[in-house]
């Protein structure tokens, strides 16, 4: 394991520690996607189907079930919390899931590493992460007053995206035979669409003004 | 091997 990717992790996983601080501090959900946090739930549990029959190492079992836990906790937070689910944006949050998971399902079928159902399934779940923050993304640009805590969190997001652009190159010069097209391609695209974002995100944050997205 | 290492990330 390379600085890039534990880095990666750690802010993926600091994304998840904001997200939950601000809806539990708060107790609001006001201006997070609730289609965004189910669309990630759904691909961690495509992604570690093979939790328990193929095992890595401790670090990488631990990291798996906590961010299946924690997606899974928000999840109940946003729906299921009596004081919590009435500050969900449900008018302003009308992404069609479809739209992303019929592509990313048909994309699967088409252009895979081996024709297995876990393989297919797998893949499906990188290419539904690479745009599951689209809902997110169109509900920020409609939410005015973005609080600092929300902005943090995508903008940490973004970023453990971009960390794990580096450890691709990294382990591509330092690991023989070390080739993830899809990942790869799926990742940038990931990325690229955090672009518009991150620029927003650092003029506020340079001049020390709330952050607010053009619509 | 390579199969089992293409999936140690997250």
């Amino acid at each position: 394991m390379n600085i890039f990717r534990l880095a990666g992790d750690m802010v993926h996983l600091l994304s998840f520690v904001v997200l939950v601080l601000k809806i539990n501090a708060t107790k609001s959900c006001r201006g997070i996607s609730l289609k965004t946090q189910e669309l990630y739930t759904l691909v961690f549990v495509c992604r570690y189907l093979d939790l328990f029959s193929n095992f890595i190492s401790m670090y990488n079992t631990t990291m798996k079930i906590v961010f299946l836990g924690t997606s899974f906790a928000i999840l109940y937070l946003m729906r299921g919390h009596k004081v919590i689910k009435v500050t969900y944006d449900r008018e302003q949050d009308t992404f069609r899931y479809l739209f992303l998971v019929l592509p990313c399902a048909l994309l699967a079928l088409l252009i895979h590493n081996a024709w297995t159902p876990f393989e297919v399934v797998w893949t499906f779940s990188i290419y539904l992460e690479a745009v599951a923050i689209l809902p997110q993304l169109v509900l920020l640009q409609r939410t005015q007053n973005i609080d600092n805590l929300t902005g943090n969190y995508v903008f940490l997001l973004g970023l453990y995206r971009g960390l794990y652009i580096l450890n691709w190159i990294y382990r591509y010069f330092t690991e023989p035979h070390y080739i993830q097209w899809i990942v790869w391609i799926s990742g940038i695209v990931q990325t690229i669409l955090y672009l518009d974002f991150f620029y927003y995100y650092i003029k506020s944050w340079k001049n020390n003004v709330k952050l607010a997205l053009p619509s | 091997d390579d199969e089992s290492n293409d999936k140690d990330e997250l």
